[in-house]
């Protein structure tokens, strides 16, 4: 069983990966990885050993190949359908983002429970009528949700979820959703205050470990 | 010297402490934290000894006091003003999102390039021309910028940061930004693809550690 922890640091490695096979860097070493992502080179080792060998000679890592090892990890199915629930501004700015599309996450659907707004288009995705949940996201393929809905819509989120075949979701609104259905949905709750927390911590304490 | 991957902790057990508080439970152990951020209850122990002792008896941690603790040690200084660059989607969102003010973080100004935008308010916040950064941000006392500008404006943010007193960034485009000044000015990177790339592995492997 792999650490939480540890997923979270892969996707972070992979980013930095990224990062770097686009200067062109051939070959990246564990401490390099380790600064970027602001760990320890034993943590990278570390973590990258449950995954397997990485056939690591005294230089380092191939950076494309084992940027294209942590992607299958993470990723092995390398295409996802994902819809957004909320066509407001936070769901115009997630369907805008192009590296969702890069990294295979690709939305082409959105809901909205506001007349106005169903029937519009964001680029390509179509916002349908949420409450025609179920029936679309299994006749596009859909199994990842992302909910940019406002926190007094819980209830009936929760509910749309429960009846419909989603995999897995992320969820931007304050709330903490509860999804009562037998399968177990992964859920990732994301809130960027953290990261104002984060910042407001490096500036007063003037640290930047 | 505080590790970052511990003050990234810190923050998320604040986000737990407070939703734990909403439901009114007075105590919480280092356990119960453990399994809402998916850490071991030896590591949150770990995390909080480097800020002192937190008074625990046998059956846990007072709730509301060390949510203050922890919000005390991330976010000393109470209250900032902070701008958005880019008054686009994910700006509007940003300007939006009611947890930022909550915790201190009052989005006061926004900037752009585009002549249709500057002049209009998003909610309480003006839009100003970027050209006016410096002038402006130096006579609000803003000390956070976020990013929320294309890829392709990444010199020209760099430049008007550069020159301008700001403290941090929070920076949401796909370019990694230089700030060439004799301060050292820390920059949080955020890339939501990397939890669409947790959410894969979690439903792929069938894994909720
Ligand atoms: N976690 C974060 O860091 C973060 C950052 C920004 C915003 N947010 C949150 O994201 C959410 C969306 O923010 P926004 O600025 O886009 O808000 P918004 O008001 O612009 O958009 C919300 C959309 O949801 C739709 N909606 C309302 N009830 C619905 C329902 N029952 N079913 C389907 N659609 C429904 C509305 O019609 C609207 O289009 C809010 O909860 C906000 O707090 C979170
Ligand atoms: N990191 C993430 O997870 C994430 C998620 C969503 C979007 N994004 C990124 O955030 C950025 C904004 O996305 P969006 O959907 O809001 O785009 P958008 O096009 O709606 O908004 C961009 C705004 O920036 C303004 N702008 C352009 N050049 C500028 C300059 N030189 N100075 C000041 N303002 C300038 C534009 O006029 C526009 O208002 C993009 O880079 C996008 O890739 C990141």
């Amino acid at each position: 069983d792999v650490p939480f922890a540890t997923v979270e640091r892969i996707a972070k490695y992979l980013r930095c990966l990224k990062r770097i096979k686009n200067k062109k860097i051939k070959l990246v070493s564990s401490q390099t990885l380790a600064e970027h992502t602001k760990v320890t080179a034993e943590q990278v080792r570390k973590d990258l050993a449950y995954f397997g060998k990485f056939g690591r000679t005294g230089t380092g890592y191939d950076t494309e190949k084992l940027a294209k090892k942590l992607e299958k990890i993470l990723n092995p199915k390398l295409n996802w359908n994902v819809c957004i629930i909320g066509a407001g501004a936070l769901g115009h700015a997630l369907t805008n983002y192009p590296d969702f599309k890069k990294a295979g996450f690709n939305i082409t659907v959105l809901f909205d429970s506001d007349p106005k707004k169903i029937g519009n288009k964001i680029g390509t995705a179509k916002i349908y009528d949420v409450k025609k949940f179920s029936p679309i996201t299994e006749k596009k393929k859909i199994e990842i949700a992302i909910v940019a809905t406002p926190e007094n819509a819980k209830e009936e989120i929760e509910q749309i979820i429960t009846k419909s075949k989603i995999k897995g979701i992320i969820n931007f609104t304050p709330a903490t959703l509860n999804i009562k259905s037998k399968r177990k949905i992964p859920i990732i709750d994301v809130d960027l205050s953290q990261k104002m927390y984060i910042l407001s911590f490096l500036i007063t304490k003037g640290k930047r470990r």
